[in-house]
């Protein structure tokens, strides 16, 4: 089902979007 | 408890894309990130339209942390806001 693997895709670069914003906000380096 | 700091977090979250603190996030807004996150531009407008629930190309708080809520707890939790 392409819907689904584009839901699916979408997960991901939120996770990454979200992932980033956290690591920029504990200040990693 | 954990719920309040998920909307603390959404909510620090949604400054760091609304800087210009207008109550909303353009795409504009959006691809100002590019510079702060290891995101392309393509994953950020990705990142966008998921958000845009209701695609009128403005992301509120509202929008905003229904996201971030899918993204901690798993789309389930959004039950209780149902889209159409």
């Amino acid at each position: 089902d392409p819907n689904m693997k584009g839901a699916a895709a979408n997960e991901g670069v939120l996770a990454n979007f979200f992932n980033s914003l956290l690591s920029k906000k504990t200040g990693a380096p | 408890g954990d719920s309040s700091t998920v909307l603390e977090k959404s909510h620090e979250f949604f400054q760091i894309c609304d800087t210009e603190d207008k109550g909303f996030v353009t795409r504009r807004d959006m691809q100002r990130l590019l510079q702060e996150l290891p995101l392309s531009a393509e994953e950020l407008e990705n990142v966008f339209d998921t958000l845009d629930a209701d695609g009128n190309g403005f992301l509120t708080p509202e929008e905003f942390s229904s996201g971030f809520s899918e993204f901690i707890f798993g789309p389930t939790a959004s039950a209780a806001t149902p889209k159409p």
